[in-house]
């Protein structure tokens, strides 16, 4: 695929837009992270668009947000446990 | 490197490009 612009973003509509971003941001977050890929890109595409174009171009800043949405599944997943068991389970 | 700032949410649906669904056995 051929990198995506902001102009090709802007000739699409609104609804395609975020497929034309979930399709090339999937397969890179599921080099890193496969079993978590599809739940990871979903959370991402609630990002502004401007905002994922700029992380399509810096795998850097792409890398620390993937690291950001796993926290943030973990914390959210060891929140649930906690309250399902009553204990925490650091 | 520019920094995102937008929150993430664990309530956003999943998201599968066609033909990567791993709900879908062949």
């Amino acid at each position: 695929q051929e990198p995506l612009t902001a102009s090709m973003l802007a000739a699409a509509p609104p609804q395609e837009q975020k497929q034309m971003i979930g399709e090339r941001l999937y397969p890179l977050i599921h080099a890193m992270h496969t079993s978590l890929a599809g739940k990871i890109t979903g959370m991402l595409l609630e990002i502004d668009n401007s905002e994922l174009l700029l992380l399509l171009e810096s795998p850097e800043s792409l890398r620390s947000k993937i690291e950001e949405a796993v926290a943030v599944l973990q914390a959210h997943q060891a929140t649930e446990s906690t309250h399902k068991s009553g204990t925490a389970t650091f | 490197a520019p920094v995102i700032m937008s929150k993430l949410s664990v309530n956003a649906p999943e998201f599968y490009p066609p033909g990567y669904n791993p709900n879908f056995t062949d």
